[in-house]
């Protein structure tokens, strides 16, 4: 997360770490007891779940509790390094018995809306700058939701962004994802302080560039197939 | 004849370092005694959770209180939660009351059915008297004509069920994060 802060123990208690050999690689969102949903192109390079180890909490090196992966489903259109239909789910190993600081985060309808401007969050353990350092410890960063028209004009991604996809940051950069934070959740409060999970971090050009924002899987497109993998 | 001297007084003189040791330990002594008594009767308190399932019979079930985030739902959790909060903060169990969860709702023949979640924090050395108590204060406050909760009679009384179970039944709502937008201070 580029030009974010640390976040509070329990703010974001639906962040999950996905791990290989004790390497963070990307971020993913709780969505039940025993389902995560993250990006497709985490796993390009390891697709045997039983490389890769799930951990929950706000800090990596002491993580407040782990699972292994059962099985990991990628959306049938995926393709490698493309960018749409980048979304996956992950079955957990065991269940996880939530507490304070394990919940889930709701998924929106097909339906719901959100406009231009509003502010989200996204969060996770990424680079904190292009080719920077990666914290030890969960960071946030509020930023605001871009219509596609603006994000497809040609001086940003000129067409590249479809409508499976959601741009969120400032066209004057700075704020935004970053490398190592892909699969990990855009999230938008609603009524009442709960938090709805938008988008999954799925691409950009650089972190916190100018005129290149982060480009992320728009959920509500998506909620029927995951309805449909996960029965949630 | 000499008079024998008179013996001084043998004076009593503490010296000073035996007065500070004196009081250092009479104070220490108060402290450790006052320390015991607020352990005991402030924090040698734990958590109990107990079910228990409520009837109401001027609502009907609708499938709408089935979907997690539906505006009925919400409305109607909060409502039995406003309620069952006034019940125990009004009762003598208020210092040990902390908090109440609808856990979900249930169709019944006449009406409907919701099942509850209470959280207590009881000190150690009473902790079934404070249960009677519970169950003594909803009985009687559910079978005034005021309240639209029933009692639930295939659950007559509160059930207790352990601290992990329940805290997963109390987090397992979703979307509980960080206040937003932060309350201004």
């Amino acid at each position: 997360i580029a030009d974010g802060k640390p976040a509070d123990k329990a703010s974001w208690p639906w962040q999950s770490s996905l791990q290989v050999d004790g390497i963070h690689l990307c971020g993913a969102s709780l969505i039940s007891s025993q389902w995560l949903l993250t990006s497709a192109h985490c796993f390009d390079t390891y697709k045997n779940p039983k490389l890769w180890t799930v951990s929950f909490g706000t800090t990596l090196s002491h993580p407040l509790m782990t699972r292994k992966i059962a099985s990991i489903i990628i959306h049938e259109n995926y393709a490698s390094h493309k960018h749409d239909d980048d979304i996956a789910v992950v079955k957990l190993s065991s269940p996880v018995l939530f507490s304070e600081n394990l919940r889930r985060v709701c998924l929106p309808d097909a339906t719901f809306q959100v406009s231009p401007k509003s502010k989200v969050f996204v969060t996770g353990w990424g680079a904190l700058k292009a080719n920077g350092p990666f914290p030890n410890s969960l960071q946030e960063v509020e930023i605001e939701i871009i219509s596609n028209d603006i994000c497809n004009q040609v001086n940003v991604y000129g067409g590249a962004v479809s409508s499976g996809m959601i741009c969120a940051g400032f066209l004057t950069g700075k704020l935004d994802a970053c490398e190592g934070d892909s699969g990990g959740p855009l999230v938008i409060s609603h009524d009442r302080n709960i938090w709805y999970l938008l988008g999954i971090v799925s691409w950009g050009i650089d972190c916190g560039k100018e005129n290149k924002p982060g480009i992320y899987t728009r959920v509500t497109h998506y909620r029927n197939w995951i309805k449909s993998k996960t029965n949630i | 004849m000499y008079q024998p001297g008179i013996l001084g007084r043998r004076k009593c003189s503490w010296k000073p370092w035996m007065v500070a040791l004196t009081t250092t330990a009479v104070l220490l002594a108060l402290a450790v005694i006052t320390g015991l008594l607020v352990y005991f009767l402030v924090f040698d308190q734990k958590s109990h959770y107990y079910q228990s399932s409520f009837w109401i019979p001027s609502i009907t079930y609708s499938p709408d209180l089935s979907i997690e985030q539906s505006r009925h739902r919400t409305n109607l959790k909060q409502k039995l939660i406003n309620e069952i909060d006034v019940i125990f903060q009004r009762s003598s169990l208020k210092y040990y009351y902390v908090k109440s969860h609808v856990v979900n709702f249930r169709p019944s023949n006449d009406g409907l059915k919701a099942d509850i979640l209470l959280k207590f924090q009881f000190p150690h050395n009473n902790v079934g008297t404070l249960k009677k108590q519970a169950d003594s204060i909803l009985n009687k406050k559910l079978q005034s004509t005021q309240s639209s909760l029933k009692r639930d009679i295939s659950l007559p009384y509160l059930r207790e069920i352990n601290a992990a179970q329940a805290e997963n039944i109390l987090n397992s709502d979703c979307g509980l994060g960080m206040e937003y937008p932060p309350t201004a201070r």
